[in-house]
């Protein structure tokens, strides 16, 4: 899937991908 | 853990012996926050326990526009919670 990213400006890279359909219907 | 509405998870296995490792954020509860979430993706980044806080990350991810500002503790407390696991079965399996 597409993979965002973001930047922030200290350098620390966060990539966005879909949360696991698994852990989404969890109780 | 206490249910912060926040997942925290590590993002692959984690050998005991890097000082930084690979945690993967998403939203399991938006009820729970007090802003609204950009979206529902997972927030995968590298945490490096020595030299960071979890104040840190969740405060990159509220300038990265992830979250709202009122939203940081909630945040930094899911990390928190996840980091002191990781660390105490580090303890555990190498003391």
């Amino acid at each position: 899937g597409l993979h965002a990213q973001v930047v922030h400006s200290a350098g620390r890279r966060f990539i966005v991908s879909p949360v696991p359909e698994s852990r989404l219907r969890e109780p | 853990a206490e249910d912060t509405g926040v997942r925290v998870e590590l993002a692959e296995e984690d050998n005991g012996r890097k000082s930084t490792i690979a945690l993967r954020l998403w939203v399991e509860d938006p009820k729970k926050l007090k802003g609204k979430p950009k979206d529902n993706g997972a927030i995968e980044f590298t945490f490096e326990l020595e030299k960071e806080t979890p104040e840190d990350v969740a405060q990159e991810m509220i300038e990265s526009g992830f979250f709202n500002e009122s939203d940081v503790k909630i945040v930094a407390k899911s990390i928190r919670d996840r980091v002191a696991l990781i660390q105490w079965r580090r303890e555990r399996i190498r003391p």
